[in-house]
């Protein structure tokens, strides 16, 4: 099975 | 006060039919960095940023940075209500609850008045440091791909290595592999396919967001696709010298 994952991981929050 | 003149209206058409089926609401920041957006798709897997430098405007005013929030469908059933050739002027006043559209052609002028709306977003840092694979290509042979591919499935896995890059799909009628090489095009650059790369990388993702991303194509020859070696995912279209709009996806993951 292949999950999505979230594009928030990848970003910090500024 | 807020005001930008963009003779080439069609630009900012052609940026909403873009971002609008992606994105539903997002605020446009106006600051004198220029007219920026930075939004996610409701599923949190896509994040879109677009920049407009002021120096890309006819005339381009901002006493204070100011954040408009604007459903982007309302905004884009407005700017179809100017003709492709309008010269497009958008105006806010401090602290006012709507945005104002003026078209303008040879013929006559046009305005429009928009309600702005409360959007609660978070800006996000992005670190450009991490790529370890660029490929630029001509945007219609990537949307090319993207449409063949999505007859057959509903995954891409994009690979980058020496040999090219390599555009991969599996469904149930069979699979299907793209593969590009580099081939440099000194006449016609916008023709070329170049790929910069420092270590052999591939990830996969879901075709019905690259197909979005390609709804960008008319604003650029090229198109730059870039992936992080933690597999993010960006394609980015320049617009016309005055800024870019970039997006990002997230990767899918063996569970």
């Amino acid at each position: 099975v292949n999950q999505q994952s979230q594009i928030t991981a990848f970003f910090s929050k500024t | 006060m807020f005001e930008l003149r963009l003779v080439q209206g069609s630009l900012l058409k052609k940026v909403l039919e873009a971002i609008k089926d992606l994105v539903n609401d997002a605020n446009f920041d106006c600051s004198a960095t220029g007219f920026s957006l930075q939004a996610m798709d409701p599923s949190h897997v896509a994040l879109v940023a677009l920049l407009l430098r002021p120096d890309g405007f006819e005339h381009y005013r901002c006493d204070r940075n100011i954040s408009m929030g604007m459903n982007l469908n309302n905004m884009s059933k407005i700017l179809k209500c100017g003709g492709n050739d309008d010269i497009i002027t958008i105006r806010a006043d401090d602290g006012s609850d709507t945005v104002t559209f003026m078209f303008e052609s040879p013929n006559g002028s046009a305005n429009f008045e928009m309600n702005l709306m409360d959007i609660d977003s978070e800006h996000h840092g992005i670190d450009e440091s991490k790529c370890c694979a660029v490929v630029r290509m001509p945007s219609s042979e990537f949307q090319r791909i993207c449409k063949v591919l999505s007859s057959i499935g509903d995954t891409v896995v994009i690979s980058v290595t020496n040999e090219g890059v390599q555009f991969s799909t599996r469904g149930d009628i069979g699979t299907a592999n793209i593969v590009c090489r580099q081939n440099i095009n000194v006449d016609k650059p916008e023709e070329s396919t170049v790929i910069e790369m420092s270590q052999p990388v591939s990830s996969q993702f879901p075709l019905r967001y690259m197909n979005s991303f390609t709804k960008a194509t008319p604003l650029s020859n090229t198109v730059t696709i870039s992936l992080t070696s933690e597999l993010l995912l960006a394609v980015e279209y320049t617009i016309a010298e005055m800024g870019y709009i970039r997006f990002y996806l997230a990767p899918k993951i063996e569970d």
